[in-house]
């Protein structure tokens, strides 16, 4: 069974999922720059 | 754990947000190693500045009375670091 039930509630918050999505982003633009 | 030229306070205060940090984002572990970059890359004088202190502060008060938010805190600081980034390029002027 997913045991993310319990720590995905970090996820159930759009403003913190927008982040997560741009941070993820920033640093993946950033290694391939390098 | 190099401070850099980071006021002691501050960095007191940087550690704290990174390790509360670090436990709600042990699935991407990237993300800190990304903000330390982005510290290490900051202005000195941003750096032990009273509003990076402030910021700081506002950003670890936050992150831990609203947990689920925590990406939102940590790419605020991002932010303001790659702002104050000494390696900011100069605006090109006409």
């Amino acid at each position: 069974a997913p045991a993310e039930d319990d720590d995905g509630d970090d996820d159930d918050d759009p403003e913190n999922r927008i982040a997560k999505k741009m941070l993820l982003e920033e640093i993946k633009a950033n290694l391939s720059s390098d | 754990r190099k401070a850099g030229s980071m006021s002691t306070d501050n960095a007191k205060l940087f550690e704290e947000f990174v390790d509360y940090c670090t436990s709600l984002t042990q699935e991407h572990p990237e993300v800190i190693t990304f903000l330390r970059g982005r510290l290490s890359k900051a202005s000195p004088t941003f750096l032990s500045s009273v509003e990076f202190h402030n910021i700081l502060s506002r950003c670890l008060t936050r992150v831990q009375k609203k947990r689920t938010k925590v990406y939102v805190y940590i790419n605020e600081l991002c932010t303001v670091l790659k702002a104050n980034s000494s390696k900011r390029k100069i605006n090109l002027s006409p």
